[in-house]
């Protein structure tokens, strides 16, 4: 039974997209079978594992608008394990026709329903914010994992972020539970890095994975050759800290 | 009669809040009247300018709600000549509510006649998004700014954005123009950066900034001293290249 898994943070730019795609492919090098859901109408997920958006395929548009399952849309990508639900800026569309819809927060969850049992792990990377798209993919996963930016504004968004899953938790999804808090873009020669770092650790404690990912420039590169960063340079230490990263999720998860 | 900006951009995390209140600060200092409006239910620019949000004040949710006037919700600063729009995360439920309104674009235009002439410039940070919190300000705003961060995930993201500004454009403010694009978090030393930079000024030509914003840590670390890098530590690169912006925007905005 696979463990689906939200990588949320409605603060921008703190490393979804990039935690989302590198452990998904770390997992997959260490032989479990992985899907990947790019629920966010950017559809950086997408690009970042080389598949062209504007290519002829279907998307998670089609999933939301009821035309088609998610084995209908689900893709292959370079990795054997790894496979992808693409998005496009058409997803923006579905976040305005969904309001009107009945149980409109269960769509996802009812459509992984068909799947589930064919993954080990089920990955959604979601949007800079907290509309009906997150909500959908908080609504479906059992975890959720959180990724920090080791800055101000990214440690202060944390307690709106927490009370939105607690308000999930409550009214939507009694199974939501936090995966944990990985540390992103940790540079130790920064001291606002280390002080947010130090109150993040005090505060959530073991809630926060051991490995924090540096900033690390093949994590940036990586998504411009459409790549995760074990197939980009997989000696980089980018690459080699989601590797730890996915090693100490499974562990995390396998009791 | 005071220039309405919208500082925008759906990717996250791109610097559009520190670009916000930076070039906010500038212009205050540089004599000019300013009023900046959070319309991020963050609230960063808000506390980036160190008021608290759990404050008794009024916020944005106020105007939106047709419950307040721009000049009953707006406080003072540090800075002389910047007045600011607080916001907290009160206003996720405005973006809700306003679904229903008639004229649910125009509201942030109507609210801000009443005082567009005690201001030479008018700010508007933007949430990581194109809800209708951005479409009102893309709505009110005469042009929009638009941060980059020279990466790649960012630069993919400005066909989106483009395509979004032509449609507010053609269907609901005639008027709206790019006011141009400003790379911040710019590395010299790093190849990537430079290809993004070569790419976006090939591209837009004299649309960007002759400025870049480069990566500096002063402001990282303002935000957490709740002050613009002007108050923080003048004399760091971060504030300098902001007040070069702000000259910049000034010829720009004065023919
Ligand atoms: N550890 C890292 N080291 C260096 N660069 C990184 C790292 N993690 C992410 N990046 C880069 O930082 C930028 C932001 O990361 P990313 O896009 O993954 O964040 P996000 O939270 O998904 O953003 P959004 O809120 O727009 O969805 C990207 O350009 C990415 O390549
Ligand atoms: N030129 C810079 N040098 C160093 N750090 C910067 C620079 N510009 C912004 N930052 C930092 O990068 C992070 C992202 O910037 P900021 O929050 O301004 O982006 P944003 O586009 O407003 O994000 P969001 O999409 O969440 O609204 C912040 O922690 C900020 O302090
Ligand atoms: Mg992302
Ligand atoms: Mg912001």
């Amino acid at each position: 039974m696979g463990r689906i898994i939200a990588v949320a943070n409605q603060k921008g730019g703190v490393g979804k997209t990039t935690t989302a795609i590198n452990l998904s492919a770390s997992l997959a090098i260490l032989d479990k079978k992985i899907l990947l859901i790019d629920t966010d109408p950017q559809g950086n997920a997408t690009s970042g594992c080389g598949i062209d958006k504007r290519g002829q395929h279907l998307t998670l548009y089609n999933i939301y608008a009821q035309q088609n399952s998610i084995s209908d849309v689900l893709l292959k990508t370079e990795i054997k394990n790894l496979d992808l639900i693409p998005s496009t800026g058409d997803l923006v569309g579905a976040e305005v026709e969904l309001i009107q819809y009945p149980e409109r927060e269960f769509i996802l969850k009812k459509a992984l329903g068909e799947v589930i049992d064919q993954y080990d792990y089920i990955f959604i990377d979601c949007p800079p914010s907290l509309g009906l798209l997150t909500v959908n993919a908080l609504v479906a996963a059992q975890t959720v994992l959180i990724p920090v930016q080791c800055e101000y504004y990214a440690m202060e968004g944390l307690t709106q972020l927490l009370k939105t899953i607690n308000l999930i938790h409550r009214s939507l999804n009694p199974a939501l539970e936090i995966e944990g808090l990985l540390l992103t873009m940790f540079d130790s020669r920064n001291n606002l890095c280390n002080q947010v770092v130090e109150e993040i650790r005090k505060h959530f404690n073991e809630k926060v994975f051991a490995i924090a990912i540096p900033r690390n420039i093949a994590l940036a590169e990586a998504p411009s050759h459409g790549k995760p960063a074990l197939l980009y340079n997989i000696l980089s230490r980018g690459a080699q800290t989601y590797l730890e990263a996915a090693k100490e999720l499974i562990t995390n998860t396998s009791h």
